[in-house]
């Protein structure tokens, strides 16, 4: 069973669960053709 | 035999318990890692284009900042005198090149509506994008499907390419959507 | 704490200020001239007189940015993420970049202490903040703000300047001492961020590849064993929540990186990774086990009638860049150790071997995994060093009869099946590519098979092996050619035990996993 510090530590990490890092916050700021992850239907390219 | 956890019972005992429990998979008989979007048989490095932990795909051209010299930094000077990204400005071209370089974002959806308010269909198992011919007439036409010359987009040679075609309507994609608060 | 009176003002006065230099449309990126006069202002205004109003200055412009960030998240809770962030960028990133002009232009061009001294100094505050933060809020703490900052003041440090360039070394140490400060298990809310961090492109780019003489590569093992640390608890719950299951496989994308453009690094300091997975975390495991040195050709493992003992490479010692034999404590028992391996005595060394072992009678936590992990590398290596001073080779016959063997045998025997099966773990650590330590520990796994005096020993040897082949791959050289050697050579008897036979699956099992061996 988790320890009492881990409890506390998964409490913090499931917070942070609902607000991951998006890809744009390790890069420039690009004001003209920002990027904007959407969840494309399979049949598109993806890659 | 060994009667814990420890012995082969153990093991066996928690492959049965993940065959019912997908949280238990992941450990007990891994993944596929091949699946995780990077392309293990490249023989270029990985890390130059990864996108992150979380990143499906490796990172777009688009994505990766070169160092240049300041002066080439101009956004500052002309941002305002931009107009603003409205794809129905566009031609047909640009509305492509906007679908074929921005997967998994926005842009390729919004280019993908605008497609087909110009009468192009995405086919969803050819995945490539077609248009009647103007003026042509159909060979067959029924209920479910259709038969004749319709304009595919071809990806590889940046063209229009005539071609006949038996046409599955339910094989085309209908007007793409878009979350409205992506607006 | 007790700021001077007007400080926050004077902050947040020239702050705003510097903001809107960075936007302005003269001064676009570079803002070389505009800083000159900034830094005027900050004179002027009495900001750089002392160390000690620095470190303020910094601390309050920090917490303003945090907070601004804070409230468009609270203000903006309903609007399009990318607007929402793109607000917080608009304050954080004139910050990064008034702390990468300070840093670039403290001092002498030359001089490279007080820049980094700047920096350490910019970053612990930054830091400090954080965990504050982290504390005060709790659930509430948003990672947004620090990771842009860290991030992005990074890139800004990467500029390829001649400057920036001459100090890069350093800054590469700064950051990973920071990281190291602000590691999973310290601030455990911005886990998602700090792996984020170290798994950036360019900073894997910097720390692994470009940086000379692999002078990276310890502290990136570091920020990784940081990492799996973190991860231990829960991954030894076996059952994954959401959360836990993205940070994992955010790990595992990150460790195929390595395995693929650097697999040296992985094979370097696999002893280390090994020491903190939890031993149920069998795939990621494999995955550092299976690198091996990119000039390297491995003998197909499926070869029929491979013969290991002639292979060149087994003739190799690997590079353990861990000093396992420090890891031995007391120190008496490595004296005592020392001793027996010397002399083959006292036999009463051997009885004793478990109590040193075994630490606690809490479940999960009854052995001293390192110090098993480090025992068996130990004896193992001495074994190795021994067999070739007498001019011979480590293979079945040569293992046998020793010292070294004596204390294996003992634990394999003496061990309960928990210690067994953490002592059987240890030994198949070793079972990597083609070299002296995969060689004579694939030897004494098969040794230990053959010379069990229970069928709960071999059941256990299988166990260990079986469960490392079950996984979807990659596996380990060594690890293939140990199981096929033990299926397929007549004398160890396999397909007579009772445990191949104890169940279907377990026999499927077995028949599928020697198909594909075969």
């Amino acid at each position: 069973p988790l320890q009492k510090e881990h409890q506390a530590q998964f409490q913090m990490m499931e917070s942070a669960f609902f607000h991951m890092p998006h890809p744009s916050d390790s890069e420039k700021l690009r004001t003209y053709l920002p990027r904007s992850p959407y969840h494309t239907p399979p049949y598109y390219l993806q890659s | 035999m060994v009667n814990d956890q420890f012995g082969i019972v153990g093991l066996l005992t928690f492959i049965r318990a993940a065959e019912t429990d997908p949280n238990l998979v992941s450990l007990a008989l891994g993944q596929d890692l091949t699946a995780l979007g990077l392309n293990l048989n490249s023989p270029d490095n990985l890390y130059p284009t990864f996108g992150g932990p979380w990143a499906e795909q490796p990172c777009r051209p688009q994505d990766i900042d070169f160092h240049v010299p300041p002066e080439y930094l101009v956004n500052s000077a002309i941002r305002d005198k931009l107009a603003g990204v409205k794809f129905t400005r566009y031609k047909d071209d640009l509305l492509f090149f906007m679908f074929y370089n921005n997967c998994g974002d926005v842009f390729q959806v919004l280019a993908a509506v605008e497609l087909y308010n110009r009468e192009w269909r995405y086919h969803t198992e050819e995945k490539v994008w077609i248009t009647q011919v103007p003026g042509m007439v159909l060979l067959e036409k029924t209920s479910t499907y259709e038969r004749g010359t319709y304009y595919f987009f071809d990806v590889h040679n940046w063209r229009k390419v005539a071609k006949e075609f038996h046409l599955d309507y339910s094989k085309l994609e209908g007007r793409p959507v878009i979350q409205q608060s992506m607006h | 704490y007790e700021d001077p009176p007007g400080l926050m003002e004077k902050t947040d006065f020239l702050l705003r200020d510097w903001i809107g230099i960075y936007h302005s449309q003269p001064s676009g990126r570079d803002s070389t001239k505009a800083f000159s006069m900034f830094v005027h202002q900050m004179n002027v205004h009495g900001i750089l007189k002392t160390d000690d109003l620095i470190t303020r200055f910094f601390r309050l412009s920090t917490q303003l940015c945090v907070e601004a960030v804070y409230r468009n998240v609270t203000e903006g809770s309903a609007s399009n993420q990318t607007v929402l962030r793109t607000k917080c960028y608009h304050t954080l990133d004139p910050f990064v970049r008034l702390i990468a002009l300070l840093v670039k232009h403290s001092g002498d061009a030359s001089n490279a202490t007080t820049k980094i001294h700047l920096l350490n100094k910019v970053l612990g505050i930054v830091a400090g903040c954080l965990l504050q933060d982290h504390e005060q809020r709790a659930g509430d703490f948003q990672q947004l703000p620090y990771h842009r900052i860290f991030i992005m003041l990074f890139l800004e440090l990467c500029s390829p300047e001649p400057v920036l360039e001459t100090i890069n070394y350093q800054v590469l140490t700064a950051y990973c001492h920071t990281l190291h400060i602000l590691r999973p298990s310290k601030a455990a809310g911005f886990c998602y961020a700090w792996l984020e961090l170290i798994s950036h492109r360019v900073f894997i780019g910097r720390m692994l590849a470009i940086t000379p003489q692999q002078k990276g590569w310890s502290m990136y093992a570091q920020l990784l064993i940081d990492l799996f640390k973190y991860l231990a608890p829960f991954l030894r719950n076996a059952e994954l929540a959401k959360p836990v299951t993205m940070l994992y496989k955010g790990t595992l994308r990150v460790l195929l990186v390595l395995l693929h453009d650097f697999p040296e690094f992985l094979c370097d300091y696999h002893y280390g990774f090994c020491d903190v997975i939890p031993p149920n975390c069998i795939q990621m495991r494999n995955l550092i086990l299976s690198a091996f040195p990119r000039n390297m050709r491995l003998p197909d493992p499926f070869t029929p009638n491979l013969k290991v003992d002639v292979l060149q490479e087994i003739t190799y010692s690997p590079r353990v860049i861990t000093n396992f034999a420090t890891l031995i404590t007391p120190l008496q028992f490595k004296k005592d150790l020392d001793s027996y391996l010397k002399q083959r005595a006292p036999v009463t060394f051997l009885s004793e071997l478990r109590s040193n072992l075994q630490v606690s009678n809490e479940p999960g936590m009854r052995y001293n995994i390192p110090l098993m992990n480090a025992l068996v590398m130990y004896v193992g290596t001495q074994a190795i060093g021994y067999i070739r001073n007498k001019s011979l080779t480590p293979n079945m016959s040569t293992i046998a009869h020793s010292a070294h063997m004596d204390i294996f045998q003992n634990l394999t025997v003496d061990l309960d099946t928990e210690g067994r099966y953490l002592f059987l773990n240890a030994v198949a650590n070793q079972l990597r590519y083609p070299n002296s330590h995969t060689h004579y520990f694939s030897c004494t796994l098969l040794y230990l098979f053959a010379e069990a005096n229970t069928e709960a020993i071999q059941e256990q040897i299988t166990r260990v092996l079986l469960e490392r082949l079950i996984v979807n791959r990659p596996h380990p050289w060594g690890l293939l050619i140990t199981f096929i050697e033990l299926i397929k050579n007549p004398s160890y008897k396999f397909w007579n035990h009772e445990f191949v036979h104890c169940a279907p699956e377990i026999e499927k099992l077995f028949e599928s996993v020697a198909r594909s061996c075969m």
